[in-house]
């Protein structure tokens, strides 16, 4: 499974 | 539609402000496959537009498929889809259902 900082990853525009 | 079937809505939103306003989490390869709306900004974009909310899944950016996109692959379809000088405006193809279609 993915890395856990990958899954909690936001990005604000 | 029928009582089960997933909606989708086509929201666009105009450039009103010098910010889209939204942020976004998830994407291909992690628990949330599509983004997902998780703020909406006072003031941005999508505010002033009115339409968006938090907890929708985005779809489409201006007809173009998120499925399969990575996180960091969707961001940068949506920033280009705002800083482009081409519309005036963004359309978003959401979901208030959390499945993929």
């Amino acid at each position: 499974s993915p890395p856990k900082e990958y899954e909690d990853e936001v990005t604000f525009f | 539609p029928g009582l089960l079937e997933p909606t989708s809505t086509l929201v666009r939103v105009a450039k009103s402000a010098s910010t889209l306003g939204i942020a976004i989490e998830g994407g291909a390869n992690t628990r949330q496959p599509l983004p997902r709306i998780v703020t909406i900004q006072r003031g941005g974009s999508a505010h002033n537009c009115g339409q968006l909310k938090v907890g929708q899944i985005i779809l489409e950016v201006n007809g173009v498929s998120l499925r399969g996109r990575e996180h960091r692959d969707a961001a940068r379809l949506i920033a280009e889809a705002f800083k482009t000088k081409e519309r005036d405006y963004v359309d978003f193809l959401v979901t208030d259902f959390n499945v993929a279609l």
